[in-house]
């Protein structure tokens, strides 16, 4: 009789299942009718499955975003699991769309599924990509602004994993700030 | 324990063919 590998035929199950939304702006509708979940996974393969299936985010038409976020929590400033928490912002230069847009995104997602930041992995509610005429940016949400510790492991493992030189500074922003900002700079409550 | 995979492990399965 053949013994059977486990590894070879059970999917590889993740610590979350999470779902992915797709924004397209249409002025004529709301924001939250542009608003779409495309899929939920909770595998290594069935990640893959639907990450090899979509079009990369930089070949989104301006306005669009992805959002992964962890089931049951949805990608608005409002969501229970969100409104005290913040964001990583990654800002990147036009030039950075065919350079970088792509390999920060799924340096994101991989960081997200495989849970990178450890313990403080729970502290994660999801991640975002804007693709935007003037810059693009990426974005790790987190869940509490004043879970420092949290917020600054998250901080810079994912500097770290994004390849961003010491010398280049990233900031998080409550949400709260973000959403009462009256320029079009939001100020930082840390930097890695 | 927390289900933690590291970069390299995840991008093993990017090409690999469907389970059944």
């Amino acid at each position: 009789q053949e013994v059977v590998n486990p590894e070879d035929y059970i999917k590889h199950p993740l610590q979350n299942r999470w779902a992915l939304w797709f924004f397209k702006n249409d002025k004529s509708k709301t924001w939250q009718a542009n608003l779409r979940l495309i899929a939920k996974f909770d595998t290594v393969e069935d990640f893959w499955a639907l990450y090899n299936h979509i079009q990369l985010s930089s070949n989104l038409i301006s306005g669009c975003d992805y959002s992964l976020f962890k089931d049951g929590i949805e990608p608005m400033w409002e969501d229970e699991r969100n409104k005290r928490g913040g964001r990583w912002l990654i800002t990147l230069s036009k030039q950075q769309r065919r350079a970088d847009l792509d390999r920060f995104w799924l340096e994101t997602l991989l960081c997200l599924v495989g849970e990178a930041f450890d313990d403080h992995s729970d502290e994660v509610c999801g991640a975002v990509v804007n693709i935007r005429t003037k810059g693009d940016k990426i974005a790790i949400w987190t869940a509490d602004y004043a879970n420092k510790e949290s917020v600054t492991h998250i901080g810079r493992v994912y500097k770290e994993r994004l390849g961003v030189p010491a010398k280049v500074i990233i900031g998080y922003q409550s949400h709260a700030d973000t959403a009462t900002k009256s320029g079009s700079t939001t100020k930082n409550k840390f930097v890695v | 324990k927390k289900k933690q995979y590291n970069r390299d492990f995840l991008l093993g399965f990017q090409f690999m063919p469907a389970c059944v």
